[in-house]
């Protein structure tokens, strides 16, 4: 058995100019639950802190950098499982947290439930102490163009295209 | 979306998968992701997945637990990988892409849509990749 971890940073289409820090990222997440691997760590906190540090990066569909909807708001979701006992935790429609992975496996460990959403997964959340967050905080200036752009039905370019795949 | 999936020292698997979902989607749209099975799966027995893609086919196929199931009948993450997105091209024409791992350390980064950008880490060596093939 070799450890490992694998990452991905979504499947949609990349504009040219956004491709190399794209790849970047990815990298680095990898690394990150690479180096958790080697000192012991497990193989939760190696996925969830690879996630979460993607999460961070604006350039991904996940966190800060998530498309928004047709409201021009954010609404997050995420999921972790862990092999060993089949246990899980999952969060929807989440709004103002900066990593909803972290609320995901807060789900897991601290409830008896798998899924928590919208203003009940807040609520969770400012209960276990996560802070809330401006949801300014969450939107880039990129996903504003795009939700922009994909409200003029004439546009029909490489980045709304990358809105189809959640 | 993002995701990841790892083994550990102790054989141990995991999934994780976060996503801002759909561009210009309804409000309380709900994707793929936090559900399980669709969004991400891992069981030691099997492996662990993570996808990411058009959601609402993904969730049509379980993506995820196919994958598992395709494992479980013998075959390796990348042929279990390529047998479930095909599946779900052909099924509910569905485009996306996964990582997957298997308990002892063999793993996959497979992708039916233009691009997925990707990488592994594995007895210090990195892997990566953005374009098919």
């Amino acid at each position: 058995m070799l450890p490992v971890v694998v990452v991905h940073g979504g499947a949609g289409q990349i504009p040219n100019e956004r491709a190399e820090a794209s790849c970047a990222g990815v990298r680095e997440a990898a690394r990150k639950g690479y180096e958790i691997l080697m000192s012991g760590g497990s193989a939760m906190d190696a996925v969830v802190e690879a996630v979460a540090m993607m999460e961070n990066n604006p350039l991904y569909n996940a966190g800060r950098g998530s498309v928004l909807n047709w409201k021009g708001e954010v609404e997050m979701d995420a999921l972790v499982m862990d092999g060993c006992t089949l246990a899980c935790g999952a969060v929807s429609a989440v709004r103002r947290v900066a990593n909803p992975i972290y609320l995901a496996r807060l789900v897991m460990d601290k409830t008896s439930h798998v899924c928590l959403t919208g203003e009940g997964a807040f609520k969770f959340a400012r209960a276990m102490g996560i802070p809330e967050v401006p949801e300014e905080s969450l939107i880039t200036e990129y996903a504003r163009k795009r939700w922009k752009d994909n409200l003029n039905p004439e546009a029909d370019h490489v980045q709304n295209q990358m809105g189809k795949m959640g | 979306t993002v995701g990841a999936v790892a083994v550990d020292m102790q054989g141990n698997v995991t999934a994780a998968t976060s996503t801002g979902g759909m561009l210009n989607k309804m409000e309380g749209r709900v994707g793929d992701t936090p559900c399980v099975g669709c969004g991400g799966y891992a069981d030691n027995q099997f492996g662990a997945v993570s996808p990411t893609g058009h959601g609402e086919a993904i969730m049509k196929v379980t993506l995820s637990r196919l994958i598992l199931f395709y494992m479980e009948q013998g075959k390796s993450p990348e042929e279990a990988s390529d047998m479930a997105l095909t599946f779900m091209l052909e099924r509910v024409s569905g485009l996306g892409g996964v990582v997957v791992v298997n308990p002892k350390g063999t793993w996959a980064a497979r992708f039916n849509s233009k691009q997925m950008a990707w990488a592994a880490v594995q007895q210090e060596k990195l892997h990566h990749g953005l374009y098919q093939e």
